[in-house]
């Protein structure tokens, strides 16, 4: 009788992490309203892409605006990524990895590129 | 590589060493802490091989320049944790020696004994943050330690010309260290 091999069960909590559900902002276009899309923007503001807008009491709309795509080019550079000024997928999956709280760009401790 | 705002470092003085000490409340228990140590003194030799920068241990956590500890949530500093993956931790600028990580992540120090899909390498994270602790900023050379994301289940320890050059730009080279050994290690893990 062959005993079968002991299966090792991966636990998968990945629908419980962080940014997981970024995924659907995925190729949105500019100019695009998508909801949610405010969520992402706190993300880029966070990591130091993003400045509050000084209008709309500090919410984040959920347009993808030129400000947004200006952000998106900049997160691209910053991590080495084509630069297309879009949510493709190889942008959408960097997001969601995990990674280090500091800011990249960060306001209150601040980097300088060398 | 790049630097914090205003290139802060540590002291003035060559050779330095720096105390560090481990929390002695806000640890993880699921690893033995004799284990987390010896991770934690294998990252600091990373840095202190290419440096004059030495890294002492001990016991007495208040007063040690370098203060490491696992948290969860909002945990005092303005920058609170978010569970599972996401930011997996943090570290300040020059000279404030905090180290932080996220008590809600599944740490590892051996994949093989570890299964969950969202593992993380404590070495490799704690070797990214001690960078931040010495004064480098993010870099977007995607194979560098001090680049920002790490994926589950992967490892990223070994220092890079961009990691080692950011950081002799600030402290100097410790007299003991040869670039052809750096270059020789790049040239074997890129064959790989």
């Amino acid at each position: 009788r062959i005993t079968p091999e002991k299966i090792t069960v991966i636990t998968t909590d990945t629908h419980k992490a962080t940014w997981h559900n970024f995924t659907r902002f995925k190729d949105a276009e500019k100019g695009s309203h998508v909801s949610g899309m405010s969520e992402l923007k706190k993300y880029f503001q966070r990591f130091g892409y993003l400045s509050l807008p000084d209008n709309q009491n500090d919410n984040f709309t959920d347009v993808f605006d030129t400000q947004f795509e200006s952000a998106v080019t900049l997160y691209q550079q910053k991590l080495g990524l084509p630069v297309t000024g879009q949510l493709d997928s190889d942008t959408i999956s960097a997001i969601m990895s995990p990674r280090c709280g500091v800011s990249d760009t960060a306001p209150r401790i601040h980097a300088t590129k060398h | 590589f790049a630097y914090f705002y205003g290139t802060p470092r540590w002291g003035p003085g060559s050779p330095m060493t720096l105390t560090y000490a481990c929390s002695p409340s806000n640890m993880i228990d699921y690893i033995s802490l004799l284990e987390i140590r010896t991770v934690f003194q294998r990252s600091f030799s990373r840095w202190a091989s290419v440096i004059p920068v030495n890294f002492t241990e001990i016991e007495d956590y208040e007063s040690a320049n370098i203060r490491i500890g696992f948290y969860r949530g909002d945990h005092g500093d303005g920058e609170p944790f978010d569970g599972v993956l996401g930011v997996l931790a943090h570290a300040f600028a020059p000279e404030n020696g905090r180290f932080h990580l996220d008590e809600a992540e599944t740490w590892a120090i051996d994949f093989k004994k570890v299964k969950s899909e969202a593992a993380v390498d404590l070495e490799s994270v704690a070797t990214h943050e001690i960078g931040h602790i010495l004064g480098l900023a993010h870099s977007s050379v995607k194979e560098a330690v001090m680049y920002p994301s790490l994926r589950p289940r992967s490892r990223r320890v070994d220092l890079k010309l961009d990691d080692v050059e950011g950081v002799q730009a600030l402290y100097g080279s410790n007299p003991n260290f040869k670039f052809s050994s750096l270059l020789e290690s790049e040239t074997s893990s890129n064959k790989g």
